[in-house]
């Protein structure tokens, strides 16, 4: 079982969007696919947990605080393949009971324990909320790789330096020292404009191959995918949006393949 | 004096591009701004400080700690009528120390406090990181009024109701009992889409007169400006970016007048 963190502080980059449908090609290609909601918002929950559901659905937020291990708070999705632990309000005032803890950043990376030992899934996704603060060292903490959307856009360059020296400084103190950077995507990706290819020009020559060669393009069927409550797969199967994230999940199973 | 929190907890909708350009256009209309970052990641402070003088310049970091009252925080740029209190790095660790403080939500409104006894700005823009968390309470606390820019998207939909139940109880505790939300600004238009122009219909039909009628298209300019650490005024004086946000300047004054 592997625990990929998809994150970035910086916000709208395609975070959300990436770990649902990374999941949902993935649990397609047969993969066992856990996928926990660590943002407030519960932008991934809302699309695979109905509001009836989701009132009744243990949340994240109980492994967090230690009151249930990991594997007591999953809830199945109508999408084969894949489960989920959704994320609820009560997340956004864990920050402050969670500081207030002597082990603050070892929460998540405790309450996952039992998850690895039983190995009832491939991966487990945890889709991050675009901060710096408690919720995202847990994740880094408790993660084994990183996946990291970008936007093709100047702000998103300029965090990415900062989530370096934030991974660094988690695998230095021990709390993580294997966690590895092991994958940038590129995300709403508009050829037509002069910024976006000259930004990929960048990110590649800077990062080599730890760009995913699969680029997301803009198109907002992605956008409007969410207000149906659909991934793109059910919303526009045979569009460029759901091709692009199938290409994805095949060449980061490849990427797993030969590490 | 009034303090505008420029605050939605979902990310990349618009909330740094909106407190930079709005800043710069009541600077330009001769009226005096102070923009504080509370954002972690910087990106208003990257384009109004260069890194050499960021490295000097005192940030709100040392006014959530109690180091410092803000107004010896306060630093020029190069644009008149317009100054800023920069954020730094280290306000990324001051989720995890203010929220072991007893007052932990009341840390700006106490530094600001000496701001509004010196009365030397007009209006105070905070341009807010996206989350729940303690340094958004802390803005909402300090604040006067609401300003919530809003991607015609159906995640900004969702995160609205999230932000009228923060909002709600910060009234409700008597942190700050006459906090309003007083507007929501329409972002990254895209007239060409049905999805954005379905979204304008349903938010103008729900809060009706507290949506701003200037809307702020999308247009790759305002992604281009801050790669060459400028306001859209100094990249794309002519464009219909910068008209919008003269557009929106004036209508923030006419509101601020009618009240
Ligand atoms: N490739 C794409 N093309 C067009 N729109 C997209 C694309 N990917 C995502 N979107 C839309 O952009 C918005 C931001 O995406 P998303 O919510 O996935 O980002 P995020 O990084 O999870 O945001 P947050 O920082 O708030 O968690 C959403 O409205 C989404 O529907
Ligand atoms: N009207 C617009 N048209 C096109 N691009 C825009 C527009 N407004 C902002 N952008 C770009 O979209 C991205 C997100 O904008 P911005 O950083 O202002 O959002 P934010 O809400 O402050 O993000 P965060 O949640 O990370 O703080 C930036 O790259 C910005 O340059
Ligand atoms: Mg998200
Ligand atoms: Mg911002």
């Amino acid at each position: 079982m592997k625990i990929i963190a998809i994150t970035n502080q910086k916000g709208g980059v395609g975070k959300t969007t990436t770990s649902l449908n990374l999941a949902a090609a993935l649990a397609e290609k047969k993969v066992r696919v856990l996928l926990v909601d660590l943002d407030p918002q519960g932008s991934a929950s809302s699309v695979l947990v109905s509001k009836e559901e989701g009132a009744e659905a243990p949340s994240i937020y109980a492994a967090l605080i230690g009151e249930k291990p990991a594997s007591d708070l999953i809830s199945p999705t109508r999408i084969k393949n894949l489960s989920i632990i959704p994320s609820d309000l009560d997340l956004a005032g864990a920050e402050v009971e969670v500081a207030r803890m002597d082990d603050h950043m070892m929460r998540l990376r405790a309450a996952f324990e039992d998850l690895r030992e039983k190995n009832a899934f491939d991966y487990v996704l945890l889709d991050c909320p675009p901060s710096l603060g408690i919720l995202m060292s847990n994740a880094l903490t408790a993660a084994d790789e990183i996946l990291v959307p970008i936007q093709c856009e100047y702000y998103a360059l300029e965090g990415l330096g900062l989530l370096m020296e934030v991974t660094d400084r988690i695998r230095a103190t021990g709390a993580n020292p294997t966690l590895s950077i092991s994958g940038l995507l590129l995300t709403m990706f508009d050829a037509r404009t002069n910024l976006n290819p000259a930004v990929e020009r960048e990110v590649r020559n800077h990062f080599q191959e730890v760009v995913y060669k699969t680029l997301i393009p803009r198109t907002v069927r992605f956008a409007e995918a969410p207000s149906h409550g659909r991934t793109i797969f059910e919303h526009d199967p045979n569009g460029i949006g759901a091709a692009s994230y199938r290409k994805l999940a095949a060449e980061f199973l490849q990427r797993q393949k030969s590490q």
